[in-house]
Protein backbone atom coordinates (compact mmCIF):
# COMPACT_ATOMS: atom_id res chain seq x y z
CA UNK A 1 0.00 0.00 0.00
CA UNK A 2 0.79 3.46 -0.45
CA UNK A 3 0.83 6.23 2.60
CA UNK A 4 2.03 9.68 3.09
CA UNK A 5 1.16 11.83 5.84
CA UNK A 6 2.32 15.59 5.96
CA UNK A 7 1.40 17.03 9.58
CA UNK A 8 1.89 20.41 7.51
CA UNK A 9 -1.17 19.55 5.07
CA UNK A 10 -1.55 23.67 3.89
CA UNK A 11 1.51 22.57 1.75
CA UNK A 12 -0.36 20.00 -0.58
CA UNK A 13 -3.01 22.79 -0.67
CA UNK A 14 -0.74 25.39 -2.11
CA UNK A 15 1.13 22.54 -4.05
CA UNK A 16 -1.99 22.42 -6.25
CA UNK A 17 -2.83 25.98 -6.21
CA UNK A 18 0.29 26.08 -7.85
CA UNK A 19 0.04 23.75 -11.06
CA UNK A 20 -3.82 23.58 -11.01
CA UNK A 21 -3.93 26.42 -13.52
CA UNK A 22 -1.08 25.48 -15.80
CA UNK A 23 -2.18 21.22 -15.95
CA UNK A 24 -5.55 20.15 -16.00
CA UNK A 25 -4.00 16.28 -15.47
CA UNK A 26 -0.70 14.76 -14.09
CA UNK A 27 0.60 11.72 -13.18
CA UNK A 28 1.80 10.97 -9.09
CA UNK A 29 4.80 9.07 -9.00
CA UNK A 30 5.48 7.48 -5.95
CA UNK A 31 8.24 5.06 -4.54
CA UNK A 32 10.90 4.42 -2.07
CA UNK A 33 12.33 8.39 -2.67
CA UNK A 34 9.05 9.90 -2.57
CA UNK A 35 7.07 11.46 -4.42
CA UNK A 36 7.88 13.24 -7.95
CA UNK A 37 5.18 14.73 -10.75
CA UNK A 38 6.15 15.80 -14.42
CA UNK A 39 4.25 17.43 -16.65
CA UNK A 40 3.69 19.71 -19.85
CA UNK A 41 0.84 22.14 -19.98
CA UNK A 42 -1.14 21.72 -23.02
CA UNK A 43 0.94 23.98 -25.69
CA UNK A 44 4.24 21.97 -24.78
CA UNK A 45 5.55 25.46 -23.89
CA UNK A 46 6.31 24.93 -20.07
CA UNK A 47 7.10 21.81 -17.68
CA UNK A 48 6.06 21.23 -13.77
CA UNK A 49 8.86 19.47 -12.30
CA UNK A 50 7.58 18.65 -8.35
CA UNK A 51 9.83 16.78 -6.20
CA UNK A 52 8.63 15.75 -2.60
CA UNK A 53 10.98 13.59 -0.71
CA UNK A 54 9.89 10.26 1.49
CA UNK A 55 12.24 12.08 4.19
CA UNK A 56 10.18 15.03 4.36
CA UNK A 57 7.03 13.60 5.24
CA UNK A 58 5.76 12.79 8.86
CA UNK A 59 5.03 9.43 7.72
CA UNK A 60 5.43 7.64 4.19
CA UNK A 61 5.39 3.93 3.24
CA UNK A 62 5.66 3.13 -0.08
CA UNK A 63 5.35 -0.58 -0.53
CA UNK A 64 5.10 -0.54 -4.57
CA UNK A 65 6.36 1.80 -7.18
CA UNK A 66 2.53 3.57 -8.86
CA UNK A 67 1.60 6.09 -10.79
CA UNK A 68 -1.40 8.01 -9.98
CA UNK A 69 -3.01 9.79 -13.16
CA UNK A 70 -5.16 12.83 -11.32
CA UNK A 71 -7.06 15.59 -12.84
CA UNK A 72 -6.00 18.25 -11.14
CA UNK A 73 -9.17 20.48 -10.86
CA UNK A 74 -10.92 17.52 -8.87
CA UNK A 75 -7.97 17.43 -6.66
CA UNK A 76 -7.54 21.28 -6.06
CA UNK A 77 -11.72 20.58 -4.98
CA UNK A 78 -10.65 18.19 -2.74
CA UNK A 79 -7.76 20.02 -1.33
CA UNK A 80 -9.80 22.97 -0.93
CA UNK A 81 -11.78 21.06 1.90
CA UNK A 82 -8.80 20.27 4.06
CA UNK A 83 -8.27 23.10 6.40
CA UNK A 84 -4.98 25.31 6.73
CA UNK A 85 -4.18 23.33 9.70
CA UNK A 86 -5.26 20.17 8.81
CA UNK A 87 -2.65 17.34 8.66
CA UNK A 88 -3.34 15.30 5.06
CA UNK A 89 -2.95 11.78 4.35
CA UNK A 90 -2.78 10.38 0.64
CA UNK A 91 -4.04 6.32 0.55
CA UNK A 92 -3.98 4.27 -1.81
CA UNK A 93 -3.81 0.34 -2.64
CA UNK A 94 -1.12 -1.30 -4.89
CA UNK A 95 -2.84 -1.19 -8.35
CA UNK A 96 -5.01 1.47 -7.79
CA UNK A 97 -8.10 2.78 -9.00
CA UNK A 98 -8.83 5.59 -6.43
CA UNK A 99 -6.84 7.82 -4.02
CA UNK A 100 -7.84 8.36 -0.55
CA UNK A 101 -7.18 12.09 0.58
CA UNK A 102 -7.90 11.55 5.17
CA UNK A 103 -7.72 15.17 6.90
CA UNK A 104 -7.55 15.27 10.72
CA UNK A 105 -8.14 18.47 12.57
CA UNK A 106 -4.94 19.62 14.91
CA UNK A 107 -6.90 18.59 18.03
CA UNK A 108 -8.09 15.30 16.64
CA UNK A 109 -11.80 16.00 17.03
CA UNK A 110 -12.45 15.96 12.39
CA UNK A 111 -11.54 13.65 10.58
CA UNK A 112 -12.81 13.68 6.76
CA UNK A 113 -11.85 11.23 4.02
CA UNK A 114 -12.25 12.16 0.41
CA UNK A 115 -12.30 9.27 -2.23
CA UNK A 116 -11.03 10.08 -5.78
CA UNK A 117 -11.23 8.01 -8.93
CA UNK A 118 -7.70 8.00 -10.56
CA UNK A 119 -7.21 8.30 -14.45
CA UNK A 120 -4.92 6.44 -16.83
CA UNK A 121 -2.57 8.71 -18.46
CA UNK A 122 -0.41 7.79 -21.24
CA UNK A 123 2.15 10.91 -20.79
CA UNK A 124 6.00 10.69 -21.62
CA UNK A 125 8.19 11.68 -19.48
CA UNK A 126 10.98 14.29 -20.67
CA UNK A 127 14.42 14.16 -19.80
CA UNK A 128 15.99 17.11 -18.24
CA UNK A 129 19.94 17.43 -18.55
CA UNK A 130 21.80 18.56 -16.02
CA UNK A 131 23.75 21.72 -17.16
CA UNK A 132 25.54 24.67 -15.50
CA UNK A 133 23.67 27.67 -16.15
CA UNK A 134 25.22 31.21 -16.96
CA UNK A 135 22.31 33.30 -14.90
CA UNK A 136 21.63 32.08 -11.47
CA UNK A 137 19.27 34.76 -9.51
CA UNK A 138 18.21 34.57 -6.15
CA UNK A 139 14.87 37.26 -5.02
CA UNK A 140 12.08 37.58 -2.69
CA UNK A 141 9.38 35.21 -4.38
CA UNK A 142 6.39 38.32 -3.81
CA UNK A 143 8.88 40.47 -5.75
CA UNK A 144 9.39 38.08 -8.73
CA UNK A 145 5.11 37.78 -8.91
CA UNK A 146 4.58 41.46 -8.59
CA UNK A 147 7.46 42.69 -11.20
CA UNK A 148 5.64 39.52 -13.32
CA UNK A 149 1.92 41.25 -12.67
CA UNK A 150 3.08 44.77 -13.61
CA UNK A 151 4.88 44.20 -16.68
CA UNK A 152 2.00 41.87 -18.00
CA UNK A 153 -0.40 44.84 -18.08
CA UNK A 154 2.32 46.60 -21.11
CA UNK A 155 2.53 43.55 -22.90
CA UNK A 156 2.68 39.94 -23.66
CA UNK A 157 6.60 39.26 -22.72
CA UNK A 158 8.89 39.86 -20.74
CA UNK A 159 12.89 40.48 -20.96
CA UNK A 160 15.04 39.20 -18.50
CA UNK A 161 18.42 40.63 -18.41
CA UNK A 162 21.14 39.56 -16.05
CA UNK A 163 24.43 41.17 -15.71
CA UNK A 164 26.85 42.27 -12.78
CA UNK A 165 25.41 45.00 -12.23
CA UNK A 166 22.02 43.14 -11.52
CA UNK A 167 19.01 41.86 -13.02
CA UNK A 168 16.33 43.90 -14.92
CA UNK A 169 12.50 42.69 -16.51
CA UNK A 170 11.52 45.11 -19.14
CA UNK A 171 8.14 44.90 -21.06
CA UNK A 172 6.89 46.79 -24.03
CA UNK A 173 3.74 47.38 -25.66
CA UNK A 174 0.79 49.85 -27.01
CA UNK A 175 0.89 51.68 -23.73
CA UNK A 176 4.57 52.33 -23.77
CA UNK A 177 6.93 50.54 -21.55
CA UNK A 178 8.39 49.44 -18.37
CA UNK A 179 11.75 48.49 -16.69
CA UNK A 180 12.25 47.09 -13.36
CA UNK A 181 16.11 46.61 -12.04
CA UNK A 182 17.06 45.11 -9.40
CA UNK A 183 20.60 45.55 -7.31
CA UNK A 184 22.64 42.55 -5.92
CA UNK A 185 21.73 43.19 -2.10
CA UNK A 186 24.77 44.39 -0.47
CA UNK A 187 23.86 44.06 2.71
CA UNK A 188 21.26 42.17 4.13
CA UNK A 189 20.11 40.90 7.45
CA UNK A 190 16.83 38.68 6.26
CA UNK A 191 18.82 35.86 3.73
CA UNK A 192 15.27 35.51 2.47
CA UNK A 193 14.58 39.44 1.60
CA UNK A 194 18.25 39.03 -0.47
CA UNK A 195 18.63 39.25 -4.36
CA UNK A 196 21.43 37.41 -5.44
CA UNK A 197 23.18 36.68 -8.28
CA UNK A 198 25.55 34.44 -9.38
CA UNK A 199 26.93 34.81 -13.43
CA UNK A 200 29.19 33.46 -15.29
CA UNK A 201 28.15 35.30 -18.26
CA UNK A 202 25.31 38.09 -18.81
CA UNK A 203 21.97 37.24 -20.69
CA UNK A 204 19.13 38.58 -22.13
CA UNK A 205 16.25 36.52 -22.73
CA UNK A 206 12.40 37.03 -23.83
CA UNK A 207 9.81 34.78 -21.82
CA UNK A 208 5.71 34.68 -22.26
CA UNK A 209 4.10 36.69 -18.94
CA UNK A 210 1.24 34.60 -19.19
CA UNK A 211 3.46 31.70 -18.42
CA UNK A 212 5.69 33.51 -15.37
CA UNK A 213 2.61 34.57 -13.88
CA UNK A 214 1.36 30.40 -14.32
CA UNK A 215 4.58 30.29 -12.14
CA UNK A 216 4.09 32.77 -9.44
CA UNK A 217 1.22 30.79 -8.29
CA UNK A 218 4.24 28.70 -6.12
CA UNK A 219 4.86 32.23 -3.97
CA UNK A 220 2.85 30.88 -0.85
CA UNK A 221 5.02 28.11 -0.96
CA UNK A 222 8.09 29.86 -0.68
CA UNK A 223 10.00 33.02 0.35
CA UNK A 224 12.66 32.94 -2.48
CA UNK A 225 12.19 32.15 -5.76
CA UNK A 226 15.19 30.86 -8.00
CA UNK A 227 15.79 31.99 -11.72
CA UNK A 228 18.11 29.90 -13.73
CA UNK A 229 19.20 31.21 -17.16
CA UNK A 230 21.44 29.71 -19.83
CA UNK A 231 21.85 30.67 -23.47
CA UNK A 232 19.95 27.53 -25.82
CA UNK A 233 18.28 26.56 -22.51
CA UNK A 234 14.67 26.83 -20.75
CA UNK A 235 14.66 29.15 -18.19
CA UNK A 236 13.80 27.60 -14.31
CA UNK A 237 12.33 28.96 -12.32
CA UNK A 238 12.22 27.04 -8.24
CA UNK A 239 10.27 27.61 -5.31
CA UNK A 240 11.80 25.33 -2.61
CA UNK A 241 9.27 23.65 -0.65
CA UNK A 242 9.98 23.82 3.05
CA UNK A 243 12.66 20.78 3.65
CA UNK A 244 10.40 18.59 2.07
CA UNK A 245 11.51 19.69 -1.58
CA UNK A 246 10.85 21.63 -4.33
CA UNK A 247 8.66 22.89 -7.29
CA UNK A 248 10.66 23.48 -10.82
CA UNK A 249 9.06 25.15 -14.12
CA UNK A 250 10.73 25.22 -17.28
CA UNK A 251 10.15 28.13 -19.76
CA UNK A 252 10.98 27.25 -23.29
CA UNK A 253 11.85 31.30 -24.57
CA UNK A 254 10.41 33.42 -27.31
CA UNK A 255 13.02 34.19 -29.91
CA UNK A 256 13.02 36.72 -33.13
CA UNK A 257 11.32 35.43 -35.77
CA UNK B 1 9.02 36.65 -31.40
CA UNK B 2 7.89 33.46 -31.45
CA UNK B 3 7.65 30.93 -28.68
CA UNK B 4 9.66 28.03 -29.04
CA UNK B 5 8.43 24.49 -27.83
CA UNK B 6 10.34 23.01 -25.23
CA UNK B 7 10.18 19.66 -26.84
CA UNK B 8 13.15 21.29 -29.03
CA UNK B 9 15.30 21.57 -25.75
CA UNK B 10 14.07 18.38 -23.73
CA UNK B 11 13.16 14.93 -25.59
CA UNK B 12 11.32 11.92 -24.18
CA UNK B 13 13.04 9.51 -21.93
Amino acid sequence: MFEARLAKGAIFKKILEAVKDLLTEASWDCGDMGITLQAMDNAHVSLVSLNLRSDGFDKYRCDRNLTMGMNLGSMSKILKCAGNDDIVTIRAQDNPDTVTFVFESENGEKQSDYEMKLMSLDLEHLQIPETEYACVVKMPAGEFARICRDLSQFGDSIVISCSKQGVKFSASGDIGSANVKLAQSSNVDKEEEAVTIEMQEPVSFTYACRYLNFFTKATPLSAQVKLSMSPEYPLMVEYAIDDIGQIRYFLAPKIED
Amino acid sequence: MSQKSLTEFFHPR
